[in-house]
């Protein structure tokens, strides 16, 4: 464990646990994509089979079971609470995301290091995560302007992306180490995707104005 | 070098 790492997984649980929180504590989710959020369960689902099989550390199964409880409450949250679905822009998140379900699986199915269950899942969660933030950007897009909480979020996100990347170099140059190149290729798509959002929330923080992307 | 183990990452 490095700082980078740390500072990683640290900003990827604030940005779920301040999502899942804030949705609660307001009753709302507006601007919140229901899609991304899906995909993001099905993401923590499927990559963390191996709870059953591999122990690795108490820190990784703690994280774990954390990201897959909050990523399903928060989904429950937005489809069934009765006060918070009421807020959800189902009208704006119309992203067609069993393209991204399926581009994944058989990108996973293709593109694998063993051909088992467990293996085969694991690519698919890390390709779909790659792509899951696209609804909640399209959303964002959509609606014009990102209220903090979307933006915070999106914010987070990104740092958490940035900082795994940080943390792969580190990891090479110390431990001796290459990260596989199916989470390489798969964080850099990631990030990339996030970077045009960036450059927008910086122009809002710096002239401190309500994030506006153009339409 | 030798492959990180992507599974200890999450």
């Amino acid at each position: 464990m490095n700082i980078f790492r740390l500072a990683g997984d640290m900003t990827h649980l604030i940005s779920v646990l301040v999502l899942l929180l804030k949705i609660y504590a307001t009753k709302s989710c507006s601007g919140i994509s229901l899609k991304t959020q899906e995909l993001y369960a099905i993401v923590f689902v499927t990559r963390y089979l191996d709870l059953f099989t591999d122990f690795i550390s108490l820190y990784n199964t703690v994280m774990k079971l954390v990201f897959i409880g909050s990523s399903l409450a928060i989904v429950w949250c937005m489809r069934y609470h009765r006060v918070v679905r009421r807020s959800y822009d189902r009208e704006l998140d119309t992203f067609r995301y069993w393209i991204l379900l399926g581009v994944s699986f058989i990108l996973a199915l293709v593109l694998h290091e063993k051909f088992t269950l467990q293996e085969v899942f694991w690519a698919f969660s890390i390709y779909l995560e790659a792509v899951a933030i696209l609804p909640q950007l399209v959303l964002l897009q959509r609606s014009g302007n990102v209220d903090n909480l979307a933006g915070q979020y999106v914010f987070f996100l990104g740092a958490y992306r940035a900082f795994y990347i940080l943390n792969w170099i580190y990891r090479y140059l110390t431990e001796q180490r290459f990260t596989r190149w199916i989470s390489c290729v798969s964080g850099l798509v990631q990030t990339a995707l996030y970077a045009d959002f960036f450059y927008y929330y910086f122009i809002s923080w710096k002239n401190n104005a309500k994030l506006q992307l153009p339409a | 070098p030798k492959p990180a183990p992507s599974k200890d990452e999450l």
